[in-house]
């Protein structure tokens, strides 16, 4: 979880 | 996206605008560092090698793709273009970036959430991003006349940064879960490095000089 979440930044 | 990201990824944006008008209206790229943007090249090939495997949004894969093509077009340009070439500082521009690129690979190789290839390449993005703006300001620093192009790249790139940190405070205190340690010490670092040149850049600016870093 959170994985996601973390390569949504540029 | 809350507004420090949105803001953040605007300073970005116009870093790069600010470099591309700059070089293309001058045809000179007196005082930029081909390495920098070298480096960043292979932080964004590196980076962005998920907008093969995933697609998050229009806004994200349209930034995705500009970063890539302007950064492109910029070492096209310093490297080929008849006119701009022969402007670019190749005896200042020295720095040794072997000596940046190896180290942040093994940290990628030793340090990361999951080792698998592209999990490797992405955090060793993050690593070089870091400190991928250091061939650019020891270039800056032996450039005695600094344009103010130049040094408003070098700003608004060290805002997206300070506004990124903003962002993730913000992200940590809104959504539950949302941490990414790596991401958040190389960002700081990244930061750090720039607090010199921000002490410079806004004396000069107060003070109606050019601006000048001291050796």
């Amino acid at each position: 979880p959170g994985q996601e979440l973390v390569k949504d930044e540029l | 996206m809350n507004i420090f990201r949105l803001a953040g990824d605007m300073m970005h944006l116009f870093s790069i605008i600010v470099l591309l008008l700059k070089i293309n209206a001058t045809r000179s790229c007196r005082g930029v560092s081909l390495k920098t943007q070298e480096l960043y090249a292979i932080v964004f090939v590196c980076r962005y090698l998920d907008l093969f495997t995933s697609f998050i949004s229009l806004y994200n894969t349209t930034m995705k793709l500009i970063f890539l093509l302007s950064t492109f077009t910029i070492i096209y340009w310093m490297r080929f273009h008849k006119v701009i070439r022969v402007t670019y500082d190749r005896e200042q521009d020295t720095f040794r970036y072997q000596f940046l690129i190896l180290p942040c690979f093994l940290l990628a190789l030793v340090l990361n959430n999951e080792f698998s290839a592209m999990e490797v390449l992405w955090t060793f993005s993050i690593y070089l991003e870091a400190v991928a703006i250091l061939p650019q300001l020891v270039l800056l620093q032996r450039t005695n006349n600094i344009d103010n192009l130049t040094g408003n790249y070098v700003f608004l790139l060290g805002s997206y940064r300070a506004l990124y940190i903003l962002n993730w405070i913000y992200r940590f205190m809104t959504e539950p879960n949302y941490r990414q340690y790596l991401v958040w010490i190389s960002g700081i670092v990244q930061t750090i490095v720039y607090i010199d040149f921000f002490y410079y850049y806004i004396r000069s600016w107060r003070n109606n000089e050019k601006l000048s870093l001291p050796a």
